[in-house]
């Protein structure tokens, strides 16, 4: 469902020139669940912000669906993109002057579904949230922030879901809850990427991909144990 | 050095109301080194930044040194804190627009230190970001900027540092790198007070405190293994 190939990245220039990614590749096929670890600076969400289309590659071809998606001009990724991939930041990106219900609701509004607020309370409840519906981010821990842009991703049943750290400002059992949630969601059919620096949370998923300096270094497909 | 006496922070009123911490009190000496873990929404963040001035308590009191900071004009409260308490936020509040090494010299310049580069190299490369100096938060990986937020914090050699999750969103490697940076800091005699969530991390301070619902529901020392 999703090529990348070759991708490189290369930021700045001179003595501030910085190869994000280099020379990348992967193949996501339809309900895979890979996690993808590496050091702080490696480049995952670099790898993921040009997958979701919020960063430019260098070099290199991501296609979707057999169409190419890193060359289009920010319209059209954004009719390809929309309702396939939902994207769960490492910032979080919630708009902090509307409360957790209204931010989950939305990429329903965006995508035309209208502002169904029985689905948006049972994806809250989903995430336990669901007595915070209606604090804004600001009244929210980091942990419950992070989880309304779960939610957020989550509730326009996206087909590949791009996570960068989705349970890191969690303790273990709310990210356990959280892990669960996106195994029953990659059962669907979804497709997920998951950065995580857990190794415990990387485990679960199917496959491990690591990531240093810019470069992919092991694939490992877990086997049935 | 640090009283934390029967403190209650309330937020919001009616069906919106949050009892974030309920009763707790803490008593915390010079060359502490404790970890405060809890789930997510239990109260560690609210704690830290009631003790760090950068919220009113409810009722309660906390003592700095003999003096009750919790009382206090702004003014006073910066005079009181400054040089003697700094904060590694959850959200790093990093200055968008200042590199990393400017970000890092704000404390000194301040606290009326001059602005010493030398220092801020030395402890730029000590967290691992000697090459990153001149980038911009929006030019840092997210644990990367985190370790701007801890260089900034540690550059004043304050007395008292208030982390919360300050290796949040880093691998385990440079984590533990800046683990050792705070057992350091610790043997020459400052006291910590950090929020993990990693249990790993929580084993290596000296006591571990768990909060739950906004409670202390327990407090374990450390025994020489
Ligand atoms: N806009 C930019 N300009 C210059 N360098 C950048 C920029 N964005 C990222 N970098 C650099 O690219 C490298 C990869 O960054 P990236 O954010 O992908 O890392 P990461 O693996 O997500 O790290 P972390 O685990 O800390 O979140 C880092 O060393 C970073 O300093
Ligand atoms: N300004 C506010 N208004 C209303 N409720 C708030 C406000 N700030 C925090 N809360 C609530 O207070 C509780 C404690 O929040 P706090 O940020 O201290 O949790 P935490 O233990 O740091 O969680 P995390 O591990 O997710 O960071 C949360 O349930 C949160 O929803
Ligand atoms: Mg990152
Ligand atoms: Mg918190």
């Amino acid at each position: 469902m999703l090529e990348i190939n070759n991708v490189t990245k290369i930021y700045g220039e001179g003595s501030a020139r910085v190869v994000a990614l280099d020379r990348v590749s992967l193949k996501v096929e339809d309900g895979d669940f890979i996690a993808i670890m590496g050091p702080s600076g490696s480049g995952k969400s670099t790898f993921l912000n040009i997958i979701g289309g919020l960063d430019r590659l260098t070099s290199g071809e991501v296609i979707l669906d057999g169409h190419r998606i890193d060359n289009l001009g920010e319209n059209d990724l954004v009719d390809i993109r929309r309702g396939k991939i939902a994207y769960v930041f490492q910032q979080y990106h919630l708009l902090p002057s509307l409360t957790a219900m209204e931010n989950v609701l939305l990429p329903l509004i965006f995508c035309g579904d209208g502002g169904d607020e029985q689905k948006v309370e049972t994806i809250l409840s989903r995430v336990g949230l669901g007595k915070r519906a209606e604090h804004k981010p600001s009244q929210l821990s980091g942990g419950e922030q992070q989880r309304v842009a779960i939610a957020r991703a989550l509730v326009s049943g996206p087909s590949l879901i791009l996570a960068d750290e989705p349970t890191g400002n969690m303790d273990q059992k709310t990210g356990n809850e959280i892990l669960e949630l996106f195994k029953e969601l990659n059962q669907e059919g979804r497709s997920i990427l998951m950065v995580t620096h857990s190794a415990d949370i990387a485990r679960q998923a199917k496959q491990i991909i690591t990531l240093q300096d810019g470069r992919i270094i092991s694939k490992a497909v877990q086997q049935s144990v």
